[in-house]
């Protein structure tokens, strides 16, 4: 199946959201 | 049930399902009643909320380690999944504390959630940190040490991510030997 993959931009945007 | 659906929707979901383990070191306790489950989590909010929560590997006190695994594998050699594995391991000299120690534990745990090493973060069991005098240790903890192209795969990506030069070589060393060590080193099974 797929895999969900997140690069390191993505998942500091994900720390910023509020 | 609009709020709760709210909050599942807006979230990113995680390929895997991860638990934070923590470690502190009571000689008056076995090594297993010294390791206690923190919590798990699936979302990368919810790591986020966790991570901002719990105090920097560099403010932790000597003999105490963080753990994360996928849920399911204990952060232990003696783990079904982790037996005939290995682990990526990173040394640092006692000045990188204050330097690099929480910007790597921090790479390593975004690469781990993210599932950086594509399909060989099959390949990946957990990562742990060990704050010691004598100097902390960081690993990345893989399944099956004989899987040649995944563990090599694993420890050139690993090694860019933390912005190693290209003169620092990080060693695999598989958990069996490190079981079996007689002195202080363990052999290294592969190297990039």
């Amino acid at each position: 199946g797929t895999r969900i993959i997140y690069d390191r931009k993505f998942l500091m945007e994900c720390r910023n959201s509020p | 049930r609009e709020a709760l659906a709210a909050e599942i929707w807006d979230k990113h979901p995680l390929q895997n399902r991860w638990a934070l383990w923590f470690f502190k070191n009571d000689k008056s306790k076995t090594w297993q009643a010294n390791l206690r489950l923190v919590t798990k989590f699936s979302t990368a909010e919810d790591f986020w909320a966790l991570y901002s929560h719990i105090q920097l590997a560099s403010k932790l006190t000597s003999g105490c380690d963080y753990s994360l695994f996928k849920d399911g594998i204990e952060p232990m050699w003696e783990d079904n999944r982790n037996k005939r594995g290995g682990r990526w391991l990173i040394t640092l000299a006692k000045q990188q504390r204050h330097t690099e120690l929480d910007r790597f534990w921090l790479e390593t745990l975004l690469c781990l959630i993210g599932e950086t090493f594509g399909p060989y973060s099959e390949d990946i069991c957990g990562a742990v940190i060990n704050i010691r005098a004598k100097g902390d240790k960081i690993a990345i903890w893989t399944r099956e040490a004989e899987n040649r192209d995944g563990v090599t795969h694993i420890g050139r990506v690993y090694k860019e991510r933390l912005g190693l030069s290209h003169k620092v070589v990080i060693g695999y060393q598989a958990h069996a030997d490190t079981a079996t060590k007689s002195g202080s080193l363990t052999k290294n099974k592969f190297v990039v």
